[in-house]
């Protein structure tokens, strides 16, 4: 009975409604940001009807005068009383207000009067109480497999708790629960789970530590304030599919709903208040087309929600086009954009599941420290197939990728993981959580990332875990790597078909009509289209001429849109088919912006940090030694030549032997810690001991290395004084002692050698000169008598007697 | 508290994967003093029985003849219920 633009007016009689700063823009300042699109999406005639959700909580007032006219008892239950009624349990603390509130953001009456306008105000409503009792495994499965063919979205804002230090997720009876209502719920179209992201960002939380957000089967949804900064209590992950509006700042507007004992509140705040919200939206999608699966859902939020004026330091566009943070997923939803999708809508493929099981060696994680800085972790490269082996699990185009590991380790808050994927798209799955002292480490836990969502599954997958020790701890027991594996869900084939891909103003020009210098009409060319057309057909012979590319399209210079098998260099594929240009530097790139570069053209080097294509490479980078990458200095050097020689230290070190040590006053030398006393003999040194000296006191000389009072044999004492100290030099390598440098000023020679004025001459032992028997009368002084000295052999055989004068 | 213990406190509740319906369900509870409160949601031969001689909070989980139920070969999965911390957010 609705008939569009019945809602122009825009104006309802609820008292809130004007104060609902998420859901509209009243106040035409130009601060005005209704992002959502909600009004948008009621404008095209989407309120909810027949769309059925539930909220699992601890309860719902059913009575409330702003929902009993949209509640469900079909979409209820009490779990925790194991009866039909979901009314909460009433105490002086109001502690069971939260189910209620959550209802009303979901499906309030509109035009009652009463509090405020739900955002599928046209919807059915019902809430589980779970909540409030033993909370176990089989409440939450029984909870989320209550009714699963009339049930369409569960809507849940709870979850492990936010302490910094929990890991936890649904129990095996959950998860099965989960597996069960994708699989069959909704006439096995999915059941669809909303989540609230974790509020624990002061405790430095994690929300890969919670697996319900985790989970594939949920749609993770965070928090962003009025002004889009980060609320203080937002966590961040990787596994955050979007996000929308809740409280921020004691200062931000917080979100209004329906409250206990039927009244009204303007200060529901948290994560809490975006996930029904989300759940919302997602309601007004599904009455524009009731046909989509649980993961049409997900592709539909990822390809319409944006980044918009959300505040986050690592929004980065991944290989596919979309733009997405770990704060906030991919974005603000977009009620408008969500509908308008749906109503054109073909389901994507089945999914298919790829296991690459990587191998299981065992790696140590050793801890980060000054001397070695953080290229101390673990970095393992797994090359994914995408399992193109086997047809029933080969996939191409990703959706969610699982990474599923064990590791050990003496104090899990230390560590922090990352996962690139071969398109280079890093997603942080793990940060450092300064309250985590659990010495559980990680057993097979499954991190989740949404961040390479439509990128290529095959190629180079780089797993890097660091261990940064937050407290001294006994390093003799180091965390290791056991095993991980990886899962990557996705499809094998192209997911959007054309109705699906090209949105309105993409479009391949459809007809003569639209570009009357087309020399081929639509209409009447009958030939073949060129093998890159898809099925939908051709105006003409070329490429240029299809109306829909079967793989990708890029843009000619006079803006003809070319169909091609993949993108030329210089191009990379933006989302699904088109081919949009690269920096001008680079040769191959993941984004358009100069630091979105894979490989730069000719003459350019790739800086690994900015992944930008420069000439040179600038301070505090080497050229790697296949003349490709500006690779990072080693953290001390301000230049070098390879990432640990350096040539030129920062600020406050030293250059000693090509690397950077803290540079200590002298006669002091820096142990890793702090700055040491020498040796006494030294003046300065770059180590303990007479081994360390660089240079001596003044009663000492430098001989090989070490501090001497005096030279030893083979040394002398030479004169010349380097840089003001006194040395001893080596011998020349023919003399045993000397006096001085070079062969002329032996004093001592090696046995088998003769000291003749100072030279060392070669000869055998010299027996005339201790053999009494040869010396009188005897053999030498026959030779010496004939004159026969001359003869060299017989001159050292009796060197003395030849010697001696007369 | 429980978050205390690594495990979490052991109730007197079980979820139990049973094969052959309702009617075995009901005779294999029967049979281990436990008390059969049907199926779990929709979750096809998942049953929630409850068994009042148990210790109803325990840092252990339970043991005694009424464990032997596992030992029945229509049961092909049980697990003793623990209650586990969850925070509204």
């Amino acid at each position: 009975d609705y008939k569009p633009g019945s809602i122009q007016s825009m104006y309802f009689n609820d008292p809130k409604w004007q104060s609902m700063w998420y859901m509209h823009c009243s106040d035409n300042t130009n601060l005005c940001q209704s992002d959502m699109n909600i009004v948008g999406a009621w404008r095209r005639g989407y309120t909810g009807k027949n769309i059925v959700i539930t909220i699992l909580d601890d309860g719902i007032e059913r009575n409330h005068p702003d929902l009993m006219q949209n509640y469900d008892p079909d979409a209820s239950f009490d779990v925790n009383g194991n009866d039909i009624d979901p009314m909460p349990r009433y105490d002086a603390s109001n502690e069971n207000k939260h189910g209620t509130r959550c209802a009303g953001e979901v499906a309030a009456t509109a035009n009652n009067t009463h509090c405020i306008v739900g955002i599928a105000f046209n919807a059915r409503i019902g809430g589980v109480r779970m909540l409030d009792g033993d909370v176990t495994d089989m409440v939450e499965a029984k909870s989320l497999s209550l009714n699963p063919q009339h049930i369409h979205i569960y809507s849940a804002s709870w979850g492990p708790d936010d302490d910094g230090k929990t890991v936890d997720g649904p129990a095996s009876l959950t998860r099965q629960a989960f597996e069960n209502g994708v699989r069959t719920g909704r006439n096995n179209l999915g059941s669809i789970y909303v989540w609230a992201s974790g509020n624990g960002g002061r405790s430095k939380d994690h929300c890969s530590c919670d697996g319900y957000t985790n989970s594939i089967y949920t749609i993770s949804i965070s928090s962003t304030a009025e002004s889009g900064r980060k609320p203080w209590y937002l966590e961040e992950c990787a596994s955050t599919l979007a996000t929308t509006y809740s409280s921020g700042e004691s200062y931000d507007r917080k979100i209004i709903t329906t409250d206990l004992r039927q009244r009204c509140t303007d200060s529901h705040t948290g994560t809490s208040a975006s996930a029904p919200m989300a759940a919302g939206i997602i309601a007004l999608a599904l009455e524009a087309n009731r046909l989509l699966t649980w993961r049409d859902i997900q592709h539909i939020i990822v390809r319409t929600s944006r980044a918009g004026h959300l505040i986050a330091n690592d929004w980065k566009t991944n290989a596919a086009g979309y733009k997405v943070s770990h704060l906030y997923g991919f974005g603000l939803m977009d009620a408008e954009a969500m509908v308008m999708e749906a109503e054109k809508w073909t389901t994507v493929p089945p999914q298919h599941v790829c296991v690459e099981n990587t191998d299981r060696q065992i790696k140590t994680i050793r801890p980060d420290n000054i001397r070695n800085g953080p290229d101390n972790g673990v970095r393992s490269i797994y090359e994914a197939t995408g399992c193109t082996d086997n047809p029933n699990h080969h996939v191409v185009y990703l959706e969610h990728v699982v990474v599923r590991i064990t590791i050990t380790h003496p104090r899990r808050g230390d560590l922090a993981i990352y996962l690139t994927s071969p398109s280079g798209t890093r997603s942080q799955l793990l940060a450092n959580r300064l309250f985590d002292h659990s010495m559980e480490g990680f057993k097979n836990w499954e991190f989740m990332t949404t961040h390479c969502w439509g990128e290529k599954a095959a190629g180079d997958w780089i797993l890097e875990i660091y261990d940064t020790p937050s407290q001294l701890r006994n390093v003799k027991t180091p965390g290791k790597l056991k095993e991980w594996s990886l899962v990557l869900y996705g499809t094998s084939i192209q997911p959007y078909s054309p109705r699906n891909d090209f949105p309105k103003a993409e479009r391949v020009r459809l007809s003569p009509i639209e570009d009357p210098t087309e020399d081929y009409g639509a209409d009447d060319y009958a030939g073949p289209c060129n093998a890159e057309c898809s099925k939908v057909g051709c105006g003409g012979p070329g490429p240029d001429h299809c109306n829909d590319c079967l793989h990708y399209y890029y843009k000619s210079k006079n803006n003809t849109r070319i169909c091609v098998p993949n993108c030329p260099p210089g191009h990379y594929s933006a989302d699904k088919k088109r081919c949009k240009k690269c920096s001008p530097n680079c040769e191959t790139c993941f984004g358009s912006h100069s630091d979105q570069c894979n490989t730069c053209k000719p003459g350019y080097y790739i800086n690994e940090e900015s992944r930008s294509c420069i000439t040179s490479c600038p301070d505090g980078y080497y050229l790697d030694n296949n003349k490709i990458v500006c690779r990072k200095c080693s953290e001390n050097c301000k230049t070098c030549t390879e990432f640990q020689t350096c040539t030129e230290c920062r600020h406050g070190l030293s250059l000693q032997n090509s690397r950077c040590v803290i540079r200590c006053e002298e006669g002091k030398y820096y142990n890793g810690r702090d700055c040491e006393p020498c040796h006494h003999s030294c003046a300065s040194c770059a180590g303990p001991g007479a081994d360390g000296c660089l240079n001596c006191t003044e009663e000492y000389l430098m001989e090989n290395g070490r501090c001497v009072l005096a030279c030893n044999n083979g040394y002398y004492f030479d004169q010349s004084l380097e840089n003001g100290y006194k040395t001893c030099k080596r011998c020349d390598a023919s003399c045993l002692g000397c006096s001085g440098p070079g062969e002329k000023n032996c004093t001592s020679c090696p046995s088998g050698y003769l000291l003749d004025t100072g030279l060392c001459v070669v000869g055998l032992v010299c027996k005339d000169a201790t053999e009494e028997s040869w010396a009188e009368g005897g053999f030498c002084m026959l030779v010496k008598k004939n004159n026969l000295c001359q003869r060299k052999v017989l001159q050292q055989l009796c060197c003395r007697t030849c010697t001696l004068k007369g | 508290p429980p978050s205390s213990c690594r495990t979490g406190l052991y109730t007197n509740h079980w979820a139990l994967r049973i094969a052959g319906g309702p009617r075995e369900a009901q005779r294999i509870a029967s049979k281990y003093g436990y008390v059969n409160l049907g199926q779990i949601g929709a979750l096809k031969d998942y049953y929630h029985f409850y068994h009042s001689k148990t210790i109803k909070r325990s840092v252990l989980s339970s043991r005694g003849t009424h464990s032997f139920i596992s030992m029945e070969p229509k049961v092909e999965w049980i697990e003793q219920q623990v209650v586990r911390i969850r925070t509204k957010r």
